[in-house]
C-alpha cells in the first residue's frame, strides 16, 4: 500500500 | 481601508472554479503588492497558492495590510450569479468590522449584488513557501495547460469514477513523459513527448530531465489542479522525490497560481 505525508511539514507557520 | 475593482468578473471567476472543488477554506492576504491567497486540503496533501498582483486590478487602494480567512464554497456560489463582463468591487472597512463585501456590477442593467462574506479560521494557513532550489527537482515538465486537461480527463474516465483514490503515476525518461493509471480490469499509459516547437511555437512540450524520476499521485487532486487552465495557457510541473511537486501556472503578467502537492510514498 501507499501513504501519504504532511504537507504542512515543508512549510513554516508565518 | 481596503477597496479592489475589477472591470471583468472573468479572472475572479476563474480562480474561484480552479481552486473551490478541493480547498473549502483559504486565507486571503491583502498589501501594498497584491492579493495572495492560500489554501490547504482537509487532509494536507495539496496547498494552493495565488498571488495577483495590485496591477491586475483596474483599481487597487489597500493602505494596510488585510489578513481575512473565507469560505470558497459560499464564494463560488455568489461568483456563479456573476456575468463574466460585471464589474467587481471588493471592499473591507477598519479592524472593527469582520467581513469583506463584493459587489457585482451589470454594465448593461445596472442591476447591482452585494454579498458580504464573514470572515472564518483557515486551520493552518497562511504558511511560509520558501522558492525550493532548482537543483532538487529531477524534472520539469511544461505544456499547454489544455492538454494537461484532457490527459487528466482521459485517466479519469478510464479509472473506475467512483474510486476516490484512483492513482496516477507520473515519469520522466529522457523526452517523455509518461502519465500511467490502473483501472479495474487493464492500465492506461499515456505518452508525451517532447514537442519541436518550430510546428507549433505557441504551444510547446517540453521536457527538462536531469535524473529519471517517478511519481505516485492522487488522480482526483490532479484533475482539479487542471482547472487552472482557465488562467493560463501553459502549465509548468516540477516533479521531486524530496519536495512536494508544483503544478504551477502563471497569469498574463500579473501573478500564479501554484499547486502543491505530495506524492505518495511506498508503505
Amino acid at each position: 500500500g501507499t501513504k501519504q505525508g504532511n504537507i504542512m511539514s515543508f512549510f513554516k507557520k508565518v | 481601508i481596503l477597496e479592489l475593482r475589477l472591470v471583468q468578473a472573468t479572472l475572479f471567476k476563474n480562480v474561484l472554479e480552479a481552486i473551490s472543488d478541493l480547498f473549502s477554506k483559504a486565507n486571503f492576504d491583502f498589501s501594498g503588492t497584491g492579493l495572495e491567497l492560500q489554501a490547504m486540503d482537509t487532509s494536507h496533501v495539496a496547498l494552493v497558492a495565488l498571488l495577483l498582483r495590485a496591477e491586475a486590478f483596474n483599481h487597487y487602494l489597500c493602505d494596510r495590510d488585510l489578513s481575512m480567512g473565507l469560505n470558497l464554497a459560499d464564494m463560488a456560489k455568489a461568483f456563479r450569479c456573476a456575468n463574466n463582463d460585471d464589474i467587481i468591487t471588493i471592499k473591507a472597512e477598519e479592524d472593527w468590522s469582520d467581513t469583506v463585501t463584493f459587489t457585482f456590477e451589470s454594465p448593461e442593467d445596472g442591476e447591482i449584488s452585494i454579498f458580504d462574506f464573514d470572515f472564518v479560521g483557515t486551520n493552518g494557513v497562511p504558511l511560509e513557501i520558501p522558492e525550493f532550489p532548482e537543483s532538487e527537482y529531477q524534472a520539469k515538465v511544461r505544456m499547454p495547460s489544455a492538454k494537461f486537461m484532457r490527459i487528466c480527463k482521459k485517466l479519469s474516465s478510464f479509472g473506475d469514477s467512483g474510486d476516490r483514490d484512483t492513482v496516477v503515476i507520473i515519469s520522466v525518461d529522457k523526452e517523455c513523459v509518461n502519465f500511467f493509471t490502473r483501472g479495474k480490469t487493464g492500465t492506461s499509459t499515456i505518452v508525451c513527448r517532447q514537442t519541436q516547437t518550430v510546428d507549433k511555437p505557441k504551444e510547446p512540450t517540453l521536457i527538462e530531465m536531469k535524473e529519471q524520476v517517478s511519481l505516485a499521485f492522487d488522480l482526483r487532486y490532479m484533475n482539479s489542479f487542471s482547472k487552472g487552465s482557465t488562467l493560463s495557457d501553459q502549465v509548468t510541473i516540477s516533479l521531486s522525490s524530496n519536495l512536494p511537486a508544483v503544478f504551477e501556472y502563471k497569469i498574463a503578467e500579473t501573478g500564479y497560481i501554484r499547486y502543491y502537492m505530495l506524492p505518495r510514498i511506498e508503505e
